[in-house]
């Protein structure tokens, strides 16, 4: 069975790794309405 | 480090924060109670988006905090005491004004405030506003000589029914509804004077200031065609001191 890995996620490649934080989520909620 | 933890994946730009983060809408209450305090014409903005949250550190321990902002306009004039919570946002069909706001806020022992503030602002677009809505009235100059007479009737027709003379302080708004109508808002102050005393010196008459100040705000018509008709609405304010409205107190 072959497993195709995606290439854009990153992964831990080794043990220890980290991954960075997602990026923040921006532009944030509309509170009244989209113009 | 060679030998620690390797970060992988994008690393995010410097100092961003999510924009809806607790820290982002706290920043955001402090800067838009600065705007809208120093906003000295027009009408009170209220929050529409965080468009972007950054937070650097600041040497020895506070923070620098840059917020980019969206805002819509609201239908209460800066000379309106009610609070910001309660004034409605000025719908679209309306042909609101938007601003965009670049505000820089230090936080210091865990206290923001503002050290600078820019706003760009202008009005929604008139051809989206036809698209949605063909017949509704469109923004015009406040300094258009049509919108100038257009009020000058209006305070008129308001000194037709008062005994205070008001005078003018700012044309707000103006719309023009096809074909022969006009529509206008505007911002009045007390004055020492009575209406009659200023048919007869209208030169003498001051704006009551300090403590005695006292504001109103107006919404008009006039129709001039088939016949002239005229309609104006004024709310005055309760008297005000210039420490309740730093705008004033600053630029009076």
């Amino acid at each position: 069975l072959v497993v195709k890995r995606t290439v854009s996620e990153p992964t831990a490649e080794h043990p220890g790794d980290v991954l960075h934080p997602p990026p923040p989520q921006c532009p944030g909620r509309i509170r009244h309405f989209h113009i | 480090n060679a030998h620690g933890p390797k970060p992988i994946g994008p690393s995010p730009p410097l100092g961003l924060r999510d924009c809806d983060s607790s820290e982002g809408e706290e920043a955001a209450e402090v800067a838009m109670d600065y705007i809208n305090t120093h906003h000295k014409h027009g009408y009170k903005y209220a929050l529409n988006r965080i468009e972007e949250l950054r937070v650097l550190p600041r040497r020895p321990a506070s923070e620098v905090v840059i917020l980019e902002l969206d805002l819509l306009e609201t239908k209460c004039h800066v000379l309106n005491p009610l609070p910001l919570e309660n004034c409605t946002v000025r719908e679209l069909i309306n042909h609101a004004i938007e601003a965009d706001c670049d505000v820089k806020l230090l936080k210091e022992d865990g206290k923001l405030s503002v050290t600078g503030a820019r706003c760009h602002s202008s009005p929604d677009s008139a051809e989206d506003i036809i698209k949605i809505c063909p017949d509704c009235p469109l923004l015009i100059p406040l300094n258009d000589t049509q919108v100038v007479k257009t009020v000058e009737l209006l305070l008129d027709q308001y000194h037709s029914t008062n005994d205070a003379y008001f005078m003018l302080i700012e044309i707000a708004r103006a719309q023009m509804q096809a074909p022969n109508t006009i529509i206008a808002e505007f911002a009045i102050s007390a004055t020492n004077c009575s209406s009659k005393d200023a048919s007869e010196n209208v030169k003498a008459c001051q704006a009551l200031s300090g403590d005695q100040a006292q504001f109103g705000f107006c919404v008009g018509s006039v129709m001039h065609v088939p016949k002239e008709e005229i309609h104006v609405e004024c709310e005055v304010y309760a008297p005000q001191s210039e420490v309740a409205h730093p705008v004033l107190a600053k630029d009076n």
